[in-house]
């Protein structure tokens, strides 16, 4: 463990939390793509069903059944709870354009052809593009409360800390996953547009506003 | 051989 990966961690909890929070405290999910939702709690079913199968620390359990339990939480909420809030008419990305390739990828692109290392693959390509139906939902309403463009800001700042934690292992432990490194840039990557926005103007106390 | 329990990082 290395600062910038229990950083990388915190701010994932963090966005998570300020999601709750946002949706719970408003009783809303409105601009929240359910289909994101749906993307993260389908990587980190995938990523952490070795929760069963081998022990790494306290810690790493705990944050495991953290996720697991709050991505489904928050599918709860903007499915069931709050469905009246939840617009589904700007929630439109076509997942099954994410889930195809990444799927295939998973299958030919691995460290080794198992079952739960395929699932693991599967869980990171994901998750690189996870956000993708939200960051396309908030273009086509064309702007975001503030407090869902923080939400992101963290979420975005999870994994470019762990590329400073790849880069700190490497020169520290020559450790390294090209897999996770690679997803996580083109994560990070996807991100660069909003940080721009985030940082020139959310963080100005003007709206989050895209042009459409 | 990859060692698949080497996956350290949530």
């Amino acid at each position: 463990m290395n600062v910038f990966r229990l950083a990388g961690d915190m701010s994932h909890l963090l966005a998570i939390i300020i999601l709750l929070l946002k949706i719970w405290k408003t009783r809303s999910c409105a601009g929240i793509s359910g289909r994101s939702q749906l993307l993260f709690a389908l990587t980190y079913t995938a990523r952490y069903l070795d929760l069963v199968t081998n022990w790494v620390s306290l810690y790493n359990t705990v944050m495991k059944v953290f996720f697991i339990a709050t991505s489904y939480a928050t599918i709860y909420l903007m499915y069931l709870k709050f469905k009246a809030t939840y617009d589904s008419n700007h929630d439109t990305f076509r997942v099954e354009f994410l889930l195809l390739p990444v799927t295939i990828l998973a299958l030919v692109l691995n460290h080794e052809f198992s079952f739960m290392e395929i699932l693991w693959t599967f869980s990171i390509y994901l998750e690189a593009v996870a956000i993708l139906p939200q960051l396309f939902m908030v273009s086509k309403t064309g702007e975001a409360e503030s407090i869902t463009s923080h939400y992101l800001f963290a979420l975005g700042s999870y994994r470019l800390l762990y590329i400073f934690n790849w880069i700190w292992r490497y020169y520290t432990e020559e450790y390294y996953d090209l897999i996770a490194i690679i997803a996580g840039v083109v994560q990070t990557v996807l991100y660069c547009d909003f940080f721009y926005l985030y940082f020139t103007k959310v963080l100005k106390g003007k709206k989050l506003q895209l042009p459409a | 051989e990859f060692d698949s329990w080497a996956h350290d990082e949530l």
